[in-house]
C-alpha cells in the first residue's frame, strides 16, 4: 500500500 | 530528486571515482582503510536489496549498481591484487570495526521504520554509514601527511552526506509529513564526524599546504 515508505534516495 | 540531492549523489560519485583513481593510477592504497571499505561494501550491499523489488528510475538502479560494483572492487583490490595489497598500511589499519558492526545492528534492532528484515537491514546501513567513516579517519590521524587524492577522496566522501542535509531540509518544505528521522539524524552524526577533518583541509588549501591531521 502507499502507506509502505519506498526508500527512494540511495 | 532534487538538485541537493543530485549534487550529493554526483559528489559521491566522485569521491568513489577518485579511490578508484588512485588505485589505479598509483597501484597504491597507502592511506586508504581496508576496514572502511569493508564497511562502505556492507553498507551497499544491506541497503540496496531492493535492487531488484522495488523500480525507482534508472538512474536509481544503475546508481546503485555502480555503488555496489565499485566498493566490491576496491575491497577485493586491496585484498587481492599483488601491487596494491603490498601498500595497504595494515599495521595502522587497526580500528575494531566490528565493535561499529554490532553497535549498527543493535540500533537497527531497536530504532527502524518496521520491524521487517529489508527495512531493518536498511535502517542497518544507515547507521553502519555514519561510523564507516571513523577507521579511515583514524587511519589518516596515524599516517601524518595525507596525500592529494586520498585528503580528495575524504573531502568529497564527507561533503555528499552534508548536500544530503540540505536534501532532506528542502523535502521537508515541499512536504511537511517528508520525515525521514533515520536517515536524517545519521546524517548529521555522519557529517558532523568529518567537522574536525574539513576544518583541517580547510586550512590546507587556505595555506596552500599540505594536508596534516594532528596525531
Amino acid at each position: 500500500g502507499e502507506d509502505e515508505e519506498v526508500h527512494d534516495e540511495l | 530528486m532534487n538538485i541537493f540531492r543530485f549534487l550529493g549523489d554526483m559528489t559521491h560519485l566522485i569521491s568513489i571515482l577518485i579511490l578508484l583513481l588512485k588505485i589505479y593510477a598509483t597501484k597504491s592504497c597507502s592511506g586508504i582503510s581496508l576496514k572502511t571499505q569493508e564497511l562502505y561494501a556492507l553498507v551497499f550491499l544491506t541497503r540496496y536489496l531492493d535492487l531488484f523489488t522495488d523500480f525507482i528510475s534508472v538512474y536509481n538502479t544503475v546508481m546503485k549498481l555502480v555503488f555496489i560494483a565499485s566498493s566490491l572492487a576496491i575491497v577485493w583490490c586491496m585484498r587481492n591484487h599483488p601491487l596494491v595489497r603490498r601498500s595497504y598500511d595494515k599495521q595502522l589499519d587497526t580500528f575494531r570495526h566490528y565493535f561499529l558492526l554490532l553497535a549498527s545492528f543493535l540500533l537497527a534492532l531497536l530504532l527502524h521504520e518496521k520491524f521487517a528484515f529489508q527495512e531493518v537491514l536498511w535502517a542497518f546501513s544507515i547507521y553502519l554509514e555514519a561510523v564507516a567513516i571513523l577507521p579511515q579517519l583514524v587511519l589518516l590521524q596515524r599516517s601524518g601527511n595525507v596525500d592529494n587524492l586520498t585528503g580528495q577522496y575524504v573531502f568529497f566522501l564527507g561533503a555528499y552526506r552534508a548536500l544530503y542535509i540540505f536534501n532532506w531540509i528542502y523535502r521537508y518544505f515541499i512536504d511537511p509529513h517528508f520525515t525521514r528521522w533515520i536517515a536524517c539524524v545519521s546524517g548529521l552524526v555522519q557529517t558532523a564526524l568529518y567537522a574536525d577533518f574539513f576544518y583541517y583541509y580547510f586550512i590546507s588549501w587556505k595555506n596552500n599546504a599540505k594536508l596534516q591531521l594532528p596525531a
